[in-house]
């Protein structure tokens, strides 16, 4: 498994430990803070309080053996980059928290390895959520590709799958296609040619960004 | 185009909001904080600086004949809840952030139409993407599902994609597959059964997380 140090338990860094425990890393959980450090302790491989700016405390607790170090804090973006400076001179591989571009470009220039900004991630994911009408979800891709979840268009109800032609007119692929029903249960399929589209269904496309736009502004 | 107001331009509230501009909506950007609103006001449809809890003035800037409002205010729970509440006795769709799983409670007991936490959102799915080795990348979707991109394993080399079996095997679709180039450029196309897996090749698959799971601990 592998070894990972968070540092900042806020609402983003507790979440990025408690999901990484979930899926079997070893983590260290870390802030200056003692009652978040208190909180986590019981779940993580271990949970230490210190200010992470200090290098002797930082270099004690064995922080050069890590796979992988966070800052997760955000908004003491003058800890965060020294934080980052001081681990990356330790050599570890580091990922660090920017709230903006200028910030981003900042951690860059001290070597962050990856640069995290979680809010402005979210606020354009559901940007596009609510802009689309028909779309109940837009999952922004890497690549300028993406993936929607959406109704089908009223003419595409009772079509076979092979002939709403949708791979060769768009260039998108139909990921999955099936209801959900109330109780969060859904029959979600992998769509064969034959498969016909009925009233209640759900479409989860996936292509580049301007082909899935081709698709939603077709004439309908 | 809808009209959607925005309260609060912090990183998450000015991101959605410049998003939802950048898809056509007609957004009314609000903060009690006149430098925020400055700095949006050239490219929104209306940009108002005054405190959100006043109930007078959030009914005299015409706030009924929205949309949508999202009330993007983040530290401050004890706004966010006042301002969901006047807006949802004025008939409004609102959709607001909470922090933890306590304020997000309470404002589904105030009536919020959709609950949004960013930075949790954002700690789940980033931990995802660290935890898999060949995995580039994991994105989370609704309903249990969620997207990889992934390197393929040593033995997938030099095969066809229907010998592949990824469908039958596990449940899982191919959405996409090809060569991401160091430009930034790729090759990325919707899979055919005689297409050739090759080395450089990444495999974008979709299924649900028991089946990329199982996909992915798969002996190899
Ligand atoms: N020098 C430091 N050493 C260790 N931990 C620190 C240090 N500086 C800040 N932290 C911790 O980082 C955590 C997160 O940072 P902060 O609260 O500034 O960001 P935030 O924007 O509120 O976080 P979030 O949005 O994730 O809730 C805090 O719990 C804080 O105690
Ligand atoms: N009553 C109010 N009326 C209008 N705007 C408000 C009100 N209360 C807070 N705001 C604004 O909401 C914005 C975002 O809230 P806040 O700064 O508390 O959250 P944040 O966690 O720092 O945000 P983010 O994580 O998105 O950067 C701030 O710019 C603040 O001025």
């Amino acid at each position: 498994p592998k070894r990972i140090a968070v540092i900042g338990l806020g609402t983003f860094g507790s979440s990025l430990a408690n999901e990484l425990i979930e899926q079997g890393a070893e983590v260290i959980a870390i802030d200056i803070n003692p009652e978040l450090v208190n909180n986590i302790s019981g779940k993580v491989y271990n949970a230490i309080c210190f200010d992470c700016t200090n290098e002797n405390q930082l270099q004690g607790y064995g922080i050069g053996s890590l796979d992988l170090a966070i800052v997760a804090i955000g908004e003491n973006f003058g800890n965060t980059v020294i934080i980052t400076k001081i681990l990356k001179d330790l050599g570890v591989r580091v990922y660090s928290r920017a709230s903006n571009d200028r910030e981003e470009r900042i951690l860059e220039a001290v070597g962050a390895d990856k640069i995290y900004r979680p809010e402005h991630e979210q606020g354009i994911t559901r940007a596009k959520e609510i802009t689309y009408s028909k779309v109940r979800e837009v999952v922004p891709l890497r690549s300028d590709m993406e993936l929607i979840v959406t109704e089908p268009g009223k003419l595409m109800l009772g079509m076979k799958i092979r002939d709403l032609d949708i791979r060769r007119s768009y260039g998108i692929n139909i990921a999955f296609f099936g209801k959900m029903k109330e109780n969060g249960e859904h029959d979600y399929r992998i769509p064969n040619p034959e498969d016909v589209l009925n009233e209640g269904d759900l479409l989860w496309l996936i292509g580049s960004n301007d082909h899935i736009k081709k698709f939603l502004e077709r004439p309908s």
